[in-house]
């Protein structure tokens, strides 16, 4: 464990906090992309199933299983509990279009031929484009509440930390994994015009709303 | 190389 990696993963609860105090609090999931929120799920449960076979430490246990209440939780109040007020005419983004390509990027490229390597290596890819029915959503709308902006911005830079870990860790205990590299660097890659968005306008007070 | 057996991250 070093620096990045705990900074990061508080910023990604950090993120799934204010996500779920956000719907909860306004009892609304508007401007929230359930889509986003089902990969979510699907990534954190195909990811963790090693709960069931390693130890690695309490904290390790004790997040994962956090990650995997929170996203089935988000998803409970956006299709269940508070599914009058989700958007879905705004949240039209082909899923399938993202599960598919990494269900077969993962049993092509990874580091083992094996069941839960393979789950592991699809929801590595999976997460690296999970927040695009999000993203595009924005697009669609043309702006996000303030919250949302703040939102994305905890998740975006947990990826964008983990990047510094990994080097952080290349150099001090010669480990590294590329599958997670690349995803990572993808994943806070598609994050960068939000980033831009956010920096010039959401902290200077201002709504995220894009150019007409 | 990365120990493919174990994931520590999350």
């Amino acid at each position: 464990m070093n620096i990045f990696r705990l900074i990061g993963d508080l910023s990604h609860l950090l993120a799934i906090i204010i996500l779920l105090r956000k719907i909860w609090k306004s009892r609304s999931c508007a401007g929230i992309s359930g889509k986003s929120q089902l990969l979510f799920a699907i990534v954190y449960t195909s990811r963790y199933l090693d709960l069931l076979t390693v130890y690695v430490s309490m904290y390790n246990t004790l997040m994962k299983l956090v990650f995997i209440a929170a996203s089935y939780a988000t998803c409970y109040l956006i299709y269940l509990k508070f599914k009058a007020t989700y958007d879905h005419n705004h949240d039209t983004f082909r899923i399938e279009f993202l599960l598919v390509p990494a269900v077969i990027l993962a049993l092509l490229i990874n580091h083992d031929f094996m069941a839960l390597e393979i789950l592991w290596t699809f929801s590595i890819y999976l997460e690296s484009v999970a927040i695009l029915p999000q993203l595009f959503m924005v697009s669609k709308t043309g702006e996000a509440e303030s919250i949302t902006s703040h939102y994305l911005f905890a998740l975006g830079s947990y990826r964008g930390l983990y990047i510094l870990n990994w080097i952080y860790r290349y150099a001090m205990e010669d480990h590294y994994d590329l599958i997670a590299i690349v995803a990572g660097v993808v994943q806070t890659v598609l994050y960068c015009d939000f980033f831009y968005l956010y920096i010039t306008k959401v902290l200077r007070g201002k709504k995220l709303q894009l150019p007409a | 190389e990365a120990d493919s057996e174990e994931h520590d991250e999350l």
